[in-house]
């Protein structure tokens, strides 16, 4: 069946849809049947990316890859049982489809604590959560706190992973593999940042997760959203000059897949 | 009254909690009497904050201001109807308590679609919305396609500014003051950060809002979130040499106040 790929984070605007643009982007390159599914069912970056780029598609000078995907709905009726059975039909339906047509299913998710997000983590064989360097973002795994006395208690999204795990233990015995990315990282290191990455390796153990170098901070990872390609594409082509940056952005890509250690060829 | 200032965008982390922070500590520093209201009921960044200022204010050796606080409650009951009332009644009590003995009100918002961010829209005087240099930002306010048919519909985001107007319009006749501020912003402007420029002067005209020169992206709007400092607080006497950056940032916050228009002496 095929590897799920979350990619979750309940702090907001990490790079969950870029991680999931440039994740999904780089496996359909390398020849996998990929499927994606947005469950951000208010902002859709991910499904308006791919809107994009099946517009850019119709009249590009080459064949532009285009992933299966579904965009879930939230549901809004007064009975919150009723909604939540709708959604999990709806999500259940598009997993069906592709849990065994497609090698690899990347999964979006919104900056809250949805049903469908939660859902999401308990079918996740890889769950990526992006981060930026800095201590409010830290605060929703582990409580930064200025009184050692509060410091250090699990918090808020750290709580939902763990449920995960454990629901996902019962279920099929399977395991989570939770890797932390650090993502707009700074040209300079600060103290800050390096602060941050040695409170995140202490929480490595506690929590079960590890850290992967993510993505620098750079235009090119944000600035072809309106024409759906990214720095993997063809875009000297399309008349983009490919800047020194843009080649390191591809090798930036390229060794955040290598450090993912996905299975070369699913069954 | 109270002249009320929300901070909201639905876009995750575009810095609302970074704003909210740095603008209740400045309006404090001025002597003005401020509360601060958090609406981000799981997150509470806002909240985190103040709780390790408060920490820190008690062996501080300087007198460290702090705002009347109150962090809202998310009722989850299974009656959709039942919870939002209880919501109105608590946010409605906390408003009640500073109209009429606080000058400002500083509420921050969850980066989601909830009863609570949609009812502080209604109540503001001001209203900032935080942005980033980034068409996925833009695509929340008005969407961003590459068919030139589908461009430029009013997004989701915008629908609920636009919304909350008419309410307020129909109440007391009162005018929300829309100001979207661009934040991290980089060291040197890029094409794309001209272009978003472009895009959000045009897009001001049509939604009503005008745009404000914000933060640049430095680690000292980031790295005393542990100790519940800003840049504006005298950190030099915490052991912290202020640098030329941290000078750029204090006058960087006092501009941005200054763009606000804010009322200086609030009846
Ligand atoms: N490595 C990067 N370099 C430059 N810009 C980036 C990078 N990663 C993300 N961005 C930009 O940062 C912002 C946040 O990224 P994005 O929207 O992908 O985060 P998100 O976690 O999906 O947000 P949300 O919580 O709203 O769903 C966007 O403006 C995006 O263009
Ligand atoms: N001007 C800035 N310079 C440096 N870092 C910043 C700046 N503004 C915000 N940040 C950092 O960017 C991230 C997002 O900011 P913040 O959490 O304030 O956004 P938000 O809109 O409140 O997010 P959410 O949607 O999760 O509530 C945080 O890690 C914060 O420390
Ligand atoms: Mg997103
Ligand atoms: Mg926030």
């Amino acid at each position: 069946p095929a590897h799920v790929i979350v990619i979750a984070n309940e702090k907001g605007g990490v790079g969950k849809s870029t991680m999931s643009i440039h994740l999904s982007v780089a496996l359909l390159k390398a020849g996998y049947r990929v499927a994606t599914i947005d469950l951000d069912t208010r902002q859709r970056s991910l499904t308006r990316f791919y809107e994009n780029r099946a517009s850019f598609a119709r009249t590009a000078p080459w064949d532009v890859e285009l992933p299966r995907h579904f965009a879930m709905d939230h549901v809004r009726g007064a009975n919150a049982q009723e909604n939540e059975s709708a959604e999990f039909a709806a999500f259940a339906e598009a997993i069906g489809e592709v849990e065994h047509a497609y090698e690899f299913v990347v999964i979006d998710t919104p900056a809250s604590d949805t049903y469908l997000m939660r859902l999401a983590h308990s079918l996740a064989d890889t769950l990526i959560s992006p981060m930026n360097d800095s201590f409010v973002d830290v605060d929703v795994m582990s409580r930064v706190h200025h009184d050692r006395a509060h410091r250090g208690q699990v918090a808020q999204y750290a709580e939902i992973v763990l449920e995960a795990r454990r629901k996902r233990r019962l279920v099929d015995n399977g395991m989570i593999d939770w890797v932390l990315v650090r993502n707009r990282i700074a040209a300079l290191q600060s103290n800050n940042a390096r602060q941050v990455d040695q409170a995140l390796r202490k929480l490595a153990v506690e929590l079960q997760f590890r850290v992967a170098e993510g993505l620098r901070d750079r235009v090119i990872f944000r600035e072809l959203f309106p024409i759906g390609l990214t720095a993997l594409d063809a875009i000297e082509e399309a008349n983009h000059q490919l800047t020194p940056s843009q080649q390191t952005a591809r090798r930036e890509i390229e060794s955040l897949i290598g450090e993912l250690r996905l299975p070369s060829r699913v069954a």
